[in-house]
């Protein structure tokens, strides 16, 4: 109920109605967003309980490590009602056909199938607020200090979507396994994510904000 | 860390 409270508003991708349609305007968009859910994936991270209490060092690698699964999580989440969409704002709604067409199409293909795969599971709001919380804290970062205070928030958010699972699906007692093996595939549309984000760093086409640079250069 | 200064000031806000 905690990590329910803490979450994000939404926030708006308000394409430059002045700019042409097109590849640069489609990634411009998308980038600039990123850069403001950065901002706001950073500051909901301080309110995961026990999260502020690591050091700054831990916090930092954790973000840095994580940031991309939390922001993919987020667009699969809100795109769960939709039907080959992609919601990566409320006013930026991306079917095929427009993915296609603005040079989203590798991203389309890469987010569909975790949208997917929650949407067999039904995945509800109480569970997804905790997978997200989940994947920033199991993000499997090679720098953290105190792997222990890392461990013990591990077992906390483990143990919520584990109570969730008996107090909310009785039928299923492997509803939270279920949900934990979804990380896999999460990480791994977070990686293609950032490679397709790497490439268009590299041909320099799009300006990027100096937060999101920054948080690619530590993936890179 | 020099290089994520942006990361690093925004953990240290207290908002």
């Amino acid at each position: 109920s905690h990590l329910l409270v803490v979450e994000p508003e939404k926030i708006y991708a308000m394409p430059d109605p002045t700019v042409p349609d097109g590849d640069i305007k489609a990634l411009t968009t998308l980038c600039d967003l990123a850069d403001r859910e950065l901002v706001v994936i950073i500051g909901w991270a301080k309110h995961i309980p026990g999260f502020s209490s690591l050091s700054l060092t831990d916090q930092m690698s954790l973000l840095q490590s994580a940031w991309m699964e939390v922001l993919v999580l987020s667009i699969v989440f809100r795109s769960l009602a939709f039907e080959g969409e992609l919601v990566y704002a409320d006013d930026y709604v991306v079917d095929e056909e427009h993915a296609r067409l603005s040079g989203l199409l590798d991203l389309h293909v890469a987010i569909l199938p975790l949208v997917q795969r929650y949407k067999k599971l039904q995945v509800e709001k109480e569970e997804f607020v905790t997978l997200k919380a989940i994947a920033l804290l199991n993000s499997d970062s090679m720098h953290i200090e105190d792997v222990d205070a890392v461990q013990r928030l591990q077992d906390s958010l483990h143990e919520a979507l584990q109570d969730l699972g008996s107090s909310q699906h009785t039928e299923d007692p492997q509803r939270a396994g279920k949900l934990l093996m979804t990380l896999p595939l999460l990480r791994q549309t977070a990686a293609r994510t950032l490679q397709h984000f790497f490439s268009i760093k590299v041909q320099g086409k799009v300006p990027m904000h100096k937060l999101f640079l920054e948080m690619l250069e530590a993936k890179a | 860390k020099e290089k994520h200064k942006i990361l690093h000031r925004l953990l240290q806000n207290s908002t």
